[in-house]
């Protein structure tokens, strides 16, 4: 999904 | 735990609203009550539900536990809870089953269930507090029109506000498209107003999919609030009484 940003890249892993 | 929901509707409309973006979740329970933090699939948006233990009466939980539920199977034994029905979920410590029990509020009649639990090896994102440069409070019926509307035309929308107002603008094959909403204060029913509260203009690209997938929680209150910084994911919320909520947040397209 070019283009689509990934949720995990604005919200880190606890 | 032991969690009594005056109205099943509350649930059965949470379960509905989430269960085509996740499948299996760990419901989080712990005395403030029960949450629900999950990604979809492909980790474009993230569902995060709070039903606060004030939303249910009574509501005890003496040990926190993390029922692990496929949400397809609660779906089919919600369906067989009335909306008016008294819903009451209850489990042991280290449960293998969660039980749910349907009262109908006019008859004798009891249901009763047991739901297999499952180990799911779930990752909690940690979400910031956010000061958001744009609010937008809306009827989330206008916004599930807006979505429908839009999504027939293209896969994405740009949403622009400024303080003229908020843009929703989208390009596609056939055409183009574009839904302007000012701040507008309904003096008959204030749930019809359209709230917007701006410390700086935003504009971000968002897949349609995703918010049309969002509006299946609009039966869930009159109101939903849109929460955008540049740069930062979508924040849609959908407001339940008590402070409960179900919100999702959505990852913005990334510029060309």
């Amino acid at each position: 999904n070019p283009g689509q940003g990934n949720i995990m890249s604005f919200f880190g892993k606890k | 735990l032991e969690a009594r929901l005056e109205q099943a509707a509350m649930l059965k409309r949470v379960v509905d609203a989430i269960k085509d973006l996740v499948q299996d979740c760990n419901f989080d329970c712990n005395d403030s009550g029960i949450a629900l933090q999950a990604m979809d699939n492909s980790h474009v948006a993230l569902v995060s539900m709070m039903l606060k233990s004030e939303s249910f009466s009574p509501f005890r939980c003496d040990r926190n536990i993390a029922l692990g539920i496929n949400l397809t199977s609660l779906t089919k034994v919600l369906r067989a809870a009335q909306g008016d029905d008294i819903l009451t979920l209850k489990a042991e410590d280290a449960p293998d089953v969660v039980n749910l029990t349907f009262e109908s509020p006019e008859s004798d009649r009891l249901s009763e269930y047991d739901i297999k639990l499952m180990d799911i090896d779930q990752e909690h994102l940690g979400i910031p507090d956010t000061e958001y440069a744009a609010t937008i409070t809306l009827p989330s019926s206008e916004f599930s029109r807006i979505t429908r509307d839009l999504s027939a035309l293209s896969e994405s929308v740009a949403i622009e506000c400024t303080k003229e107002g908020v843009k929703f603008t989208c390009t596609g094959d056939i055409g183009n498209g574009s839904v302007s909403l000012r701040q507008h204060t309904n003096v008959e029913n204030d749930a019809k107003s359209v709230d917007i509260s701006l410390t700086e203009p935003v504009a971000l690209t968002f897949s349609l999919k995703y918010l049309v997938n969002f509006c299946k929680a609009a039966g869930l209150s009159d109101r939903v609030r849109l929460c955008l910084s540049n740069e930062v994911p979508l924040l849609v919320e959908y407001g339940l009484s008590n402070n409960s909520y179900l919100r999702f947040y959505l990852a913005p397209k990334i510029g060309d």
